[in-house]
């Protein structure tokens, strides 16, 4: 799975997802990159999130939304949003994988419990990094 | 405004002692890769939308990773695309799910967004759908990778031993994006 979170400098966001999906899929299988509210979200109000992992999970966790929700009625920052859900809340339900979260002021969080997530940023000012592992 | 674009490549059992330097170097290149291209769209006054587009085009033609081109195969041994985009400035979203045909499915899931009154298309009426939009249509074989035709085998060969899938931890990134 691949995605992407921008914020423009009209201060919008946006958020995109793109996969293949599991290995060796069956029955017309559907995971949550294309659900909006799993694995795709984005909201000038919280946050845009790119999700990867067991879709299985971030469908019945309404991941992306989640974070989004945590951030509006909990008043939660990105990191500590993003950090419930995937850090929290997906491995205890048994699911695994990472997001991208991004806000209209810029602050962004990568979190992900498994033990890498292919990754990176650019701000502003055109400083750019990647990461891959832990 | 303070722009900024982050990007993903997928998660999963990620180790440095599983990938060479070279493979490494590749990743980090195309990572790099995407990033330029995103930030490009918003540094010259572009949307959030279409810079989301542009860095994900790059991944999705790369065969590093598992969307577009590259993409993990099917049991039936074809490659099955999902995509989605949502537009934060007014709740707009577009998604495809299971095209075969499309060569960058986030454009497909743009064009839902914007020229559709939908949210979600799937199959061979997202198909049709992106052809009548003009969007760059491909054969199936487009997206083969020998790479991950051989997890599909392997995938197969264990699937015959449930326990073995789990323990297996090359079988247990087929989960994984």
């Amino acid at each position: 799975t691949v995605g992407c979170v921008a914020l423009d400098q009209y201060g919008n966001l946006a958020a995109g997802t793109s996969t293949g999906g599991m290995t060796n899929k069956k029955y017309g299988r559907v995971g949550d990159a294309p659900i909006i509210g799993a694995g795709t979200y984005a909201e000038n109000a919280t946050c845009a999130v790119s999700g990867t992992g067991w879709g299985e999970f971030y469908i019945r966790l309404s991941a992306a939304h989640d974070i989004a929700s945590l951030m509006k009625y909990s008043n939660l920052s990105v990191q500590q949003a993003a950090d419930s859900v995937i850090l929290k809340k997906l491995p205890a339900l048994g699911g695994n994988g990472g997001a991208i979260v991004l806000d209209r002021q810029g602050n962004f969080a990568f979190p992900f419990c498994t033990s890498g997530m292919y990754r990176g940023y650019i701000t502003r000012k055109g400083e750019g990094k990647v990461f891959i592992f832990k | 405004g303070p722009i900024t674009l982050v990007i993903h490549g997928g998660a999963g059992n990620i180790l440095r002692e599983n990938l060479t330097p070279e493979k490494e170097a590749a990743y980090r290149e195309r990572l790099t890769a995407a990033l330029d291209s995103g930030y490009a769209v918003l540094e010259r006054g572009g949307k959030s939308t279409d810079a989301v587009i542009a860095a994900i085009r790059i991944m999705e033609d790369s065969p590093l990773f598992n969307a577009g081109k590259g993409a993990v195969f099917t049991s039936e041994g074809i490659n099955e695309l999902d995509a989605a985009i949502m537009d934060g400035s007014n709740l707009m979203a577009g998604a495809v799910a299971g095209v075969t045909t499309i060569k960058n499915p986030i454009t497909a899931a743009y064009a839902v967004m914007t020229k559709s009154e939908h949210v979600m298309l799937t199959g061979k009426g997202a198909e049709k759908f992106a052809e009548e939009q003009g969007l760059d249509i491909v054969p199936n074989s487009y997206f083969f990778d020998s790479t991950r035709y051989q997890q599909l085998l392997k995938a197969k060969a264990n699937e015959k031993n449930r326990e073995a899938q789990w323990i297996d931890p090359y079988i247990k990134d087929k989960k994984f994006g």
